[in-house]
């Protein structure tokens, strides 16, 4: 696994053409609410549990 | 039927004479649990014709002395209901007489997807006419599968070969041992640790917010190959690697700007992480799935 896969991955999952730009401010800013929080730990907990089989 | 305008259009039969056998195989404890498929043959004595038949059938229609032999592999289900599926199809010629090798290695893969495997293995073999139309030939009649040698000459059952690979010897290891040093040459196929600093990624800085790395693993190490090339199913067939067969998804926090405000958004990217690693066949088909 490569760090241009990992990036390639992402853009396409978001449907995006090139790394968008966001600054340290809007990171400073950023507060993640309850739900997305609780939306990724519910991801992560099934992605433990179901494996995809192929090659 | 699903159709708005729909109407009923009638059919009739134009032959109905195949004949057909329904061969039972007991499957239990013929495959072990460390055990790979590689190939199943089913082989059928075909009986020879009687003489005066032939010449009957060569007088009639001297251009067709060929019929088709369809393999299926019958599923019933838990609701009573027979399901087919094929599995192997060939033609035969009605001169010829002996074993004849179908290759039903897919039956047996979806015989393994079975919830309840205990059930036997049951085979639908029908003998068919080559082609249909008025001017085809009954040459499909002469073709008939026996149990008996010729002659009685001892026993011509149908048999099923199965041909494995023992994994304990030809599969993965599990997880590489993380005490003994990096991987060699001859180092085993097995699933090894490593880890995914997206913090230190330029692009993901202010962008992914969480993870900050992931354990990813990797297949790492060889495959003992088998001493025959298995060049009798797949041609083409490369020889064992070490894959990751089985992966899952890595879930993600990133930051979207939207309207000029970001706004953290949850992601899932497939494939991120190895689960397993094993040893398989470069080029070999990926099994069929059986639908429920």
């Amino acid at each position: 696994l490569t760090e241009e896969q990992i990036l390639g991955s992402l853009l396409q999952q978001l449907h995006l053409s090139e790394v968008p730009v966001l600054d340290k401010a809007d990171r400073a800013q950023l507060v993640t609410p309850a739900h997305v929080r609780a939306q990724y730990v519910a991801l992560l907990q099934r992605s433990h549990g179901a494996h995809s089989r192929g090659k | 039927r699903f159709s708005q305008h729909f109407r009923e259009v009638a059919g009739r039969f134009l032959v109905s004479e195949a004949s057909t056998y329904l061969l039972v195989f007991g499957m239990e404890q013929r495959l072990a649990p460390h055990s790979e498929l590689v190939q199943a043959v089913l082989r059928l004595f075909q009986e020879p014709a009687a003489k005066a038949a032939l010449r009957k059938h060569e007088r009639l229609s001297p251009r067709s002395a060929r019929a088709r032999v369809t393999v299926e592999w019958l599923h019933v289900r838990d609701d009573g209901a027979n399901r087919t599926s094929l599995i192997d199809s060939r033609l035969v010629s009605i001169h010829d007489s002996g074993w004849k090798a179908f290759d039903v290695t897919e039956a047996i893969n979806f015989w393994q997807q079975l919830s309840r495997p205990q059930q036997p293995l049951l085979l639908q073999v029908s003998v068919q006419r080559e082609h249909l139309g008025p001017l085809a030939s009954s040459a499909h009649k002469l073709v008939r599968f026996t149990s008996q040698g010729a002659g009685g000459t001892g026993p011509a059952e149908p048999q099923l070969e199965l041909h494995t690979l023992d994994l304990r010897d030809y599969g993965a290891q599990g997880n590489c041992d993380t005490e003994a040093p990096p991987v060699l040459e001859g180092t085993r196929c097995c699933r090894q640790e490593m880890y995914i600093d997206l913090q230190g990624m330029k692009w993901a800085e202010n962008w992914v917010l969480e993870p900050p790395g992931f354990l990813a693993y990797e297949c790492v190490g060889s495959c003992r190959q088998p001493p025959e090339p298995q060049t009798l199913r797949w041609p083409f067939l490369g020889p064992r690697q070490c894959i990751a067969s089985e992966t899952t998804s890595l879930p993600m926090i990133v930051s979207i700007k939207e309207g000029g405000r970001a706004r953290p958004q949850v992601v899932s990217l497939p494939n991120m992480r190895v689960q397993k690693c094993s040893c398989a066949w470069d080029g070999a088909p990926v099994p069929r799935k059986l639908k429920p």
